[in-house]
Formats: structure tokens, sequence, C-alpha cells
């Protein structure tokens, strides 16, 4: 190869491998990112999402510290412990994170006893092969991974929430086609609306057997 | 219920949602929240998606995958978003609920369905977190 054929080479080379820093410097340096979209206006927990992204965190580890703020805020109520009492009075936690370079999700459902969801969703993705966790399997893999538990997640205020709807004869709620209707259960099928279902060779059904219930989601809440 | 998406420095895409689901609902009940594609979904190559409201219902059309594939196909946030809120819609007139949808590039946009919906945003572009509200 002759010499001015070598320094093309180099020179090519180099203005190439300058161009591919620039892109790089590019794309770190973007005026587009960071970004951090969230539902609702939850102030804190976005600060808390740009804190950690615009220091540099990964976008899995931004999303765990934002949602990790709202539980510790119990955003709504409909978010961390001592919120949405269920039918026994009791507050679960339901929480997802999914990397959209992996596509790797960590998830967990009905958790008991654990209040810090978004941490243990993100512990079932970084040390499980699994998807989903539910119930007190759940809680006991948070637990193991070194999460604080077990510990009560109502507060007087689902307490008092829960008293105040079995006062109100344990309505609303999201029983159909069971009786007693209009009271606290035990609760048993209303056959007489379920054979609008099963009796399909009838032509009597009547529609307005079927029990109706307006929906109890609101801004209070809500999934 | 929060639904949470990221973009980092790289341009790498998260998300994430945290419940602690409805209020008087059936022990042992589980709406939306962890179930990949309905509570939220993300894909680096095209976006992601938060979703929030009735959890029962949204989980049976995952309108989150619903919208990374339609933002996959060509739509603009707006538009995936609004969509996959319709989808829903059609079949369930009393159905609540709302969707954020940001794409790659970090545009953004919300879609909801009997009720008023607020979503927050943080970019480079903005001294501290603004507040976009969606009417349905």
């Amino acid at each position: 190869m002759a010499r001015s054929d070598v320094l093309i080479f180099v020179s090519t080379l180099l203005l190439f491998l300058s161009l591919l820093t620039v892109a790089d410097a590019e794309l770190v340096k973007s005026d587009k990112f960071p970004v951090v979209v969230s539902t609702w206006p939850f102030l804190e927990a976005v600060r808390a999402a740009w804190r950690a992204v615009d220091n540099g965190s990964s976008a899995v580890e931004a999303v765990v510290e934002g949602c990790s703020a709202c539980e510790e805020l119990r955003c709504d109520g409909t978010v961390g412990p001592g919120g949405s009492p269920d039918e026994n009075g009791e507050t679960m936690i339901d929480a997802l994170v999914m990397d959209g370079v992996t596509m790797e999700v960590g998830a967990v459902a009905a958790m008991r006893y654990v209040k810090d969801g978004i941490r243990a969703a993100h512990l079932v993705m970084k040390y499980s092969q699994h998807t989903l966790l539910a119930g007190e399997g759940a809680s006991a893999f948070a637990i193991s991974m070194g999460l604080p538990g077990p510990m009560n997640l109502s507060s007087p205020e689902s307490v008092k929430k829960w008293s105040d709807w079995k006062e109100n004869q344990c309505q609303p709620n999201f029983r159909k086609n069971v009786v007693p209707a209009n009271d606290c259960g035990p609760y048993k099928p209303n056959n007489s609306a379920m054979n609008v279902f099963v009796d399909k060779s009838t032509e009597s059904c009547e529609m307005g057997a079927i029990e109706y219930k307006p929906p109890l989601v609101g801004p209070h809440n809500h999934d | 219920t929060i639904s949470m998406a990221v973009i980092d420095r790289m341009g790498h895409i998260a998300v994430g949602t945290s419940t602690n689901g409805a209020t008087y609902k059936i022990p042992g009940r589980v709406g939306d929240g962890p179930i990949v594609g309905s509570s939220a979904y993300a894909d680096d190559e095209v976006g992601g998606c938060g979703a929030t409201g009735d959890g029962d219902t949204m989980m049976r059309f995952l309108p989150c995958y619903q919208v990374v594939e339609s933002m996959r196909q060509g739509m603009k946030p707006e538009e995936a978003a609004k969509d996959a809120i319709s989808r829903i819609a059609r079949k369930f007139p009393d159905f609540v609920g709302a969707v954020v949808a940001v794409d790659k590039n970090g545009s953004h946009a919300g879609a909801c369905y009997g009720w008023t919906f607020q979503y927050s945003v943080q970019n480079p572009d903005m001294n501290d977190v603004q507040v976009f509200t969606v009417l349905p």
C-alpha cells in the first residue's frame, strides 16, 4: 500500500471515529431526555423520579424511585399502605415494573404485610425468573429479599372508612347476582338471577332480573 | 394508582405501576395494576404507556399494550391513546379510565373516558413538573 493510500485510510478512519463520538455525545446529551410521565398530579413522585434519572440513574431505577415516593406519601389514598380497604378491612398492594430494553417484568399482586410494592416488584424482576408473584407468597419473597415486614398495612383512615362502610350495610360493593343484595355477607348466589343465563332455551328471560350496579370507580377509588 | 414511564439519558424506557386497588374489593381480587400490558407497557423501540381507572374492565383490553402496538404501527401518542380508550368505551359505556402515552422521542399525550384526567410530565424543557389536563 502506498504511503498516500495509508494516509487516506487513516484520515477516513479518524473522521469516522469522530462522527461516532459526536453521535454518541448527542445521544447522551440529547435535549429530549430524560423524560418522566406519570398518571395524575403526583408532583412529588415525578420529582423523585426526575431527580434520580437526571442524576444518571437508569429508567428502571427512576421508575422505582418515583413510584416508591408515591407509596410513602400514600398518593390520593390509592397508592401504598393505609388505603383502599377490602371487604375485610385489609389493605393489599399491587405493583409492576417493566424494562423496555430487556422486556423483563417483575410484579406483585394482592401482597399482604409489605408496604413497598414497587420495590417488591423490582426484587421479583432482579432475583427471580418469574414475572408475577401473588398473595402471601409475594410477601414472603419480598421479606426474604430484604424488605421490611410483616406489618399491618391499615391506617386509622382506612379502618374508619371500612367501619363506616360496614355500618352502611356494606354498600356499595362489587358483588352481583347474590343475596343479600343490600346487606353484608355471607353471600350466596341469587339463583333467580343466575337462571337467566342457565336456561337459555326459555324465551321468558327477563333482563331486568340481572342486577346492575353503577361503577364504584372515581378519583379517589381507582386502579 | 400511579403509573409512570421514564426515558433515561440513553433513551431507554421503563414503566411501573403501584396501587392498593379498589376500595371494598372482594378479598383476593387483583386489578390491572400488576398485569403487563394493562396498567403499563414499554418497548424501547416504540415508547411506553401508563393507565388508570376501572381495572376490572381495563385488564380485559390490555390498553397499554394496545397503545404501544398502535404507536409501533405509526400512530402518534394522542391517536394511539384515544384509540385504546375508545375500544373499551365501545363495549363498556359506563367505564371510567385513562391512559397516558409517550413515544421514544418523548412526545406524550393522554386520553380518558368518564372523567377528567390529569397527568404529569417533566423533561429538560421544564423547570419543574407540569400537569396536563385531558377532557373526556
